[in-house]
């Protein structure tokens, strides 16, 4: 699975539609000055991808996320964030189909080997999970991502401030670590 | 299963001995079962001494080592299972000039198949992207993003992204 | 006792919207007493909005908006009451640029009556700096301390400090 | 009160003896490498003027304070810390004698209105705290730093990766701070 884009909307302080697109592999830089947003753009990747806590994205409860409004912004009706990731091994050309990775079957994308994760909130409180235009659960989510340090237990996404956390963190919760890479 | 967490451990810990040399030129960096007779609910505990340094429990160590430390473990598990991407947000906050040099140099090794996101305020970490994306706030409270792209074409700023597939 | 708090959370709560507001250029920051009826047992919070920002729970502020706050606290205490001395160990380490200059006028502008020990990776924080010590590890494990004077004197390394006084 | 020197012998990674001297205000800075030593010298501080929680000194027990061996030296047998701090209303040129300060009295040091705090550890687990020379118990050191930010709440120091505590502390956490300064 590679990473394509990501598109955040009505989520912490993008209250405009923003969009962020990746070669797959390399290294991308995210740069600015002191509050202008860059953690909350990977609070958005960790929410997109089930994240349960709204303590962890640093808020008090899950419609902490939702654009709240600004000097000159009304608050926003509802959070959206979307990622897209592509299978390489898809091929180009034919048409999109159902596919499989990691273990499980996916529907079919926009385009062949394309999945998209889209996660809305609403200030009602009201949730949903998309997967290439299909609702679906949280667990689907869970399960897409299982293993690949993405899960629940995403050790592939370090928030500010917590890079101390894996050693001084209990001899158990390290396991968790191991346990998910294997 | 248990095989494949220990199967899992052995391979990781080979990589964290030599991710902890690489990031700190020598030293002795391993995890150890907190338990060995009961490997299915073992522990794991972390043993380093950067080089030169006595054994001591790591809580002792430097903020700056403490980070590598941690990024030695970390790189050595993506060795193991890539992730198709990896967020590291200011991960080099505490490191001093020479050390996001080796940061640099060990994430340059392993981005040719998984995707680094680094957010960051130093120079040298935002010199190693070949995509750099600066956040704005123009207008106070309101996010936008500006990509500026580095490789074969000239700096340019967008309002929005353009997508590079 | 009662009537002391009061006092001192009244003034270094006026000290603390300004300090804020020196920090950020502007916005509101300031302390609120958890229970205004029983001042004897209340609890403090701390309500910070930078500026142009919708006023929102602390834990949402960025990193460094959280540094900055916490600063203009101390700084704010450190009006009412100078210690004798502080020490502020890589206090700097989440904040850009544009901020490490706003905290070093803010420490520069207190530092007539309170001695600061600012221990740093930054040039910018460095550079406030009368007196400089270098504190080296050439025998592994072993730390020595190496003097650097900056004021009317010409920059000489020693291998012990001698007194200034 | 105003800072004069500190002195570190056999106390973290300060195996030989050590010394900083202050001209008692103005911006001093203490720079270098990871892990040469910056912050045991903080830790020296807070240790000196009586800290209890080996755990604020990132130790399991206290002993882990003394210099515990390199690849070429001997663990040391003992850890020594001595602050001197002058009383700038103190007459020069009078013999030194008994003085007051913060309400408290101490006893005549090497100068006019000069106090030295002393504290050694030996790995025995002994352990002494000296005032101008006569041996004294914490609770004498704590009373000389009361509510000057550099008693038991010292706030006056900010140890690494802490800065953020203030903000994400209880209510009555914050209330210790301003109760101390009044
Ligand atoms: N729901 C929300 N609505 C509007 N603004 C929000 C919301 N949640 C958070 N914010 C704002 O986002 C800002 C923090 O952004 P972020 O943490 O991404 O900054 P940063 O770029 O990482 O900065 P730093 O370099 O200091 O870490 C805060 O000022 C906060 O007020
Ligand atoms: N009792 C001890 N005996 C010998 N060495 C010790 C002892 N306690 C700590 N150390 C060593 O001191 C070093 C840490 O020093 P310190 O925390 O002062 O570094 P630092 O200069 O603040 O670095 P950074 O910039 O990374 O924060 C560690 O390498 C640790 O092993
Ligand atoms: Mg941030
Ligand atoms: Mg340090």
């Amino acid at each position: 699975l590679k990473l394509k884009k990501l598109e955040l909307f009505g989520f912490k302080s993008f209250c405009d539609k923003e969009e962020l697109t990746f070669s797959g592999s390399g290294i991308a830089s995210i740069v600015g000055p002191n509050g202008c947003g860059k953690s909350n753009v990977s609070d958005g990747i960790s929410w997109v991808l089930g994240e349960q806590s709204a303590k962890t994205l640093r808020g008090a409860r899950m419609q902490d996320v939702i654009f709240s409004g600004s000097r000159d912004r009304k608050p926003s009706g509802m959070a959206t964030v979307s990622l897209t990731l592509y299978d390489p091994e898809a091929r180009d050309g034919q048409p999109a189909v159902d596919g499989t990775i990691n273990g499980l079957s996916y529907p079919a994308g926009k385009r062949p080997g394309e999945i998209n994760v889209t996660r809305k909130l609403f200030s009602s409180g009201d949730s949903q999970y998309i997967i290439n235009g299909h609702v679906s659960r949280l667990r689907d989510v869970h399960d897409l991502f299982m293993g690949t340090g993405l899960g629940p237990n995403h050790y592939a996404i370090i928030e500010q401030g917590r890079i101390g956390q894996v050693l001084s963190s209990k001899p158990l919760d390290r396991r968790a670590i191991i346990e998910e890479a294997a | 299963s248990r095989k494949q967490f220990k199967e899992a451990f052995e391979v990781v810990n080979e990589n964290f001995r030599k991710t902890f040399q690489t990031l700190f030129g020598g030293g002795v960096g391993e995890m150890r079962l907190t338990d060995e007779e009961n490997i299915g609910e073992s522990g794991i505990d972390i043993v380093a001494s950067p080089p030169g340094k006595k054994l001591q429990s790591v809580a002792l160590l430097s903020g700056g080592e403490k980070s590598l430390t941690a990024l030695a473990l970390l790189v050595a598990t993506f060795q193991y299972k890539p992730s198709p991407f990896c967020v590291l947000d200011e991960v080099d906050a505490a490191l001093d000039e020479s050390n996001i040099q080796r940061f640099r140099r060990l994430i340059e090794s392993m981005s040719d198949c998984t995707q680094f996101i680094l957010i960051t305020h130093s120079k040298t970490t935002m010199a190693a992207a070949s995509t750099l994306y600066g956040v704005t706030m123009q207008e106070p409270g309101v996010s936008k993003l500006v990509s500026v792209r580095l490789e074969g074409e000239r700096q340019r700023r967008l309002e929005t992204s353009e997508p590079s597939i």
